[in-house]
């Protein structure tokens, strides 16, 4: 994975050869959990990293779950290797992972993804029939058991809200739910978007607060007070309803409400020009201004054990 | 496979809360066929909606009537993909696979 060129979008199948190399080389350090398939079968890749220890205290990452946002796939695979490298040099770091487990999802709508590469560079859902419709897929930030259907997501299966049928209809979110709970020692949850630059906490259904409204402010703060530090990008930051629109059935709502306190969703940078089809040399600088605001919000979550 | 030629992202930028709310219903306007990338968030707060070649005139004179202020953000959305495409290309030769 030295030579993996970093600064290039790939392929899906480039995505899951780079997870079993970086699994191969850091044999005591990462493995690769499946925790589901993709509605089109195609395995939902998790990689662990892990010092040792049984059902340490962990932090969950997420990218691409809306299959068109590239920048945040190829971030993903830029923290997967930052994490093997600094382990061991970055002091808090080496900290945070001699007492936590990291969990990262590189590519979590597959069939989206692969979708975007062969056939349509636009797609953000996933790739499952609706029933009596000729419009494909749901999107899977309004299919979580939170605020499920209410105003804030469509109805409409052509719509690039529809909140599905039901409540984790979609595997790719049932996968994640059923390996949250399981797992039952999540401490923090990040779901990484673009783009619009921004950093959000729940809620997106209700304009009431959350009961941990001010420290989640306070970190959401710091986290781009650090990213900005790198290249000056301003993200604006605060609870998804006031910052962005209400939105119902988002992953952090669900997570925050499963008792993850550190539940974040990012939007990434947008240089102004492109939207989310981000030329790629812009992958290398969102990711590493990224990971300082990951960085501020895993150490908060070490330091702060709950 | 589906291709973008002609479609254009405009940025809107509403200006009050009255344009917020004309903002907020553009998605369920299905004759103009949008794809919001950035949807709307507040006042001053810009909005990028993908539009395509057939109704983007309509789409604009909707603006106009409605003194909503726009600047087209992609002139043609497949001329980026075409670039996006060939940079993967030509990034896949350099990294051969070594013997």
């Amino acid at each position: 994975t030295d030579s993996f060129d970093y600064a290039n979008y790939h392929t899906l199948s480039e995505i899951y050869s780079f997870q079993d190399m970086l699994v191969a080389e850091n044999p005591n350090l990462v493995s690769k959990i499946v925790i589901g398939q993709s509605y089109e079968g195609r395995p939902l890749n998790v990689l662990k990293f892990s010092t040792g220890g049984s059902n340490r205290p962990a932090i969950w990452i997420d990218t691409g779950i809306h299959s068109r946002e590239w920048v945040t796939q190829a971030s993903g695979l830029w923290f997967a290797k930052k994490i093997v490298t600094d382990y061991g040099k970055d002091s808090a770091l080496t900290a945070i992972l001699n007492n936590m487990d990291i969990f990262l999802e590189i590519a979590t709508n597959p069939d989206g993804y692969y979708f975007t590469h062969t056939s349509n560079r636009m797609w953000r859902k996933t790739r499952k029939p609706n029933p009596g419709n000729s419009c494909y897929g749901v999107d899977p930030n309004r299919n979580w058991d939170a605020g499920f259907g209410l105003p804030g997501a469509s109805t409409n299966p052509c719509s690039e809200t529809y909140h599905g049928p039901s409540a984790h209809s979609e595997s790719e979110v049932k996968s994640i739910v059923d390996f949250v709970k399981s797992h039952g020692n999540i401490k923090t949850f990040i779901s990484i978007h673009s783009y619009s630059q921004m950093l959000l906490y729940p809620c997106g259904y209700t304009t009431t607060p959350v009961k941990d409204q001010a420290e989640l402010h306070s970190l959401a703060e710091k986290a781009i007070t650090d990213l900005a530090s790198l290249y000056g990008t301003r993200y604006r930051y605060g609870s998804i309803i006031n910052v962005i629109y209400q939105a119902s059935g988002s992953t952090v709502d669900w997570t925050y409400e499963q008792g993850i306190k550190y539940s974040y969703t990012f939007e990434l940078r947008d240089t102004g020009s492109y939207g989310f089809l981000l030329p790629a040399k812009q992958i290398i600088p969102t990711a590493e201004e990224t990971w300082l605001a990951l960085m501020a919000l895993m150490d908060h979550t070490y330091k702060n054990p709950y | 496979k589906e291709t973008f030629e002609g479609h254009q992202v405009l940025r809107i930028v509403p200006k009050n809360e009255l344009q917020l709310a004309l903002l907020k219903n553009l998605e369920e306007i299905v004759e103009f066929e949008l794809d919001v990338w950035m949807g709307v968030t507040g006042v001053s707060y810009p909005v990028d909606v993908r539009v395509p070649p057939h109704t983007l005139e309509t789409f604009k004179s909707y603006l106009d009537s409605h003194d909503l202020e726009y600047s087209t953000m992609i002139e043609d959305v497949q001329a980026i993909l075409d670039m996006e495409r060939e940079q993967m290309k030509s990034a896949a030769r350099l990294v051969q696979p070594r013997n």
